[in-house]
């Protein structure tokens, strides 16, 4: 559930 | 509350205020060179005669724009990438669009109540086809209402960290850690409107505003899931995967 929420917060901050 | 310094309070406002800078999507001088063009007759009506799916999945796709920004400026508030991640989405899930409306008076003409959108600046009858008409008037309605605030930067910056703090949202598993965040940031929007020479009830005007963002987005969670009854296979399949997460 929320997958790429996820991946957003994981990136480094662009 | 927490004692905080002033040095702090304006530490933080500069902060805040950079990061919403950083990842406001829009700055006021792009929106200048637009020379803030609306759309013509025969561009209206063309958004008019669009399917309603159509038009959902356009706006839809927006949305999802405008809330990759803010998932950017929530990672740079301080404090907030220390919260577990359970909360972090539940701020983002519950807020991005509260912030995102608030947002929305940076591109708002309130002269010609319009807002930029797709590349020029539209009055709620572009809207048409979505079928909700009632839920943009009070979209727009309330930008008209944010933009007589005449809020800067920084205070915008800060307000929307406020809004994104909620301590009161539903299913946080660690409440009073988000609630001392939100306190403080608080304090630096009430430093900011000081700073800035605001009259007294000028917090109080902000916090007016929360139940009416609140109500806003129950809108648009219903009026979503009214649309959904009627096109689940639209909304599966052409309906960006992160709005869905969010909003679904």
């Amino acid at each position: 559930k929320h997958k790429i929420l996820h991946q957003l917060l994981q990136n480094s901050t662009s | 509350s927490p004692s905080v310094s002033t040095a702090e309070l304006d530490h933080l406002v500069q902060t805040i205020s950079k990061s919403h800078l950083e990842t406001c999507q829009y700055l006021t001088e792009e929106l200048q060179q637009t020379s803030w063009q609306s759309f013509l007759q025969a561009e209206v009506e063309s958004y008019q005669s669009k399917p309603r799916e159509l038009m959902w999945q356009l706006c839809a796709v927006k949305i999802t724009e405008a809330v990759q920004y803010v998932v950017e400026f929530a990672k740079r508030i301080d404090g907030f990438m220390e919260l577990c991640q359970n909360d972090q989405i539940v701020l983002l899930k519950a807020g991005s669009l509260e912030v995102i409306l608030v947002r929305m008076c940076r591109l708002f003409d309130s002269q010609n109540n319009s807002v930029y959108f797709d590349g020029k600046f539209a009055g709620p009858d572009v809207f048409r086809a979505l079928g909700c008409d009632d839920l943009i008037t009070s979209v727009f309605d309330f930008a008209n209402s944010m933009c007589s605030l005449r809020l800067s930067e920084d205070e915008l910056a800060v307000f929307s960290a406020f809004l994104l703090l909620s301590a009161d949202r539903s299913w946080l598993q660690e409440k009073l850690k988000v609630e001392k965040l939100q306190q403080k940031t608080q304090l630096a929007l009430q430093h900011v409107l000081q700073k800035n020479r605001r009259e007294d009830g000028a917090l109080n005007k902000l916090r007016s505003k929360v139940s009416a963002l609140r109500s806003l987005c129950t809108r648009h969670t219903e009026t979503l899931s009214a649309f959904r009854a009627v096109h689940p296979d639209v909304v599966r399949t052409h309906f960006p995967p992160l709005y869905k997460e969010l909003f679904g």
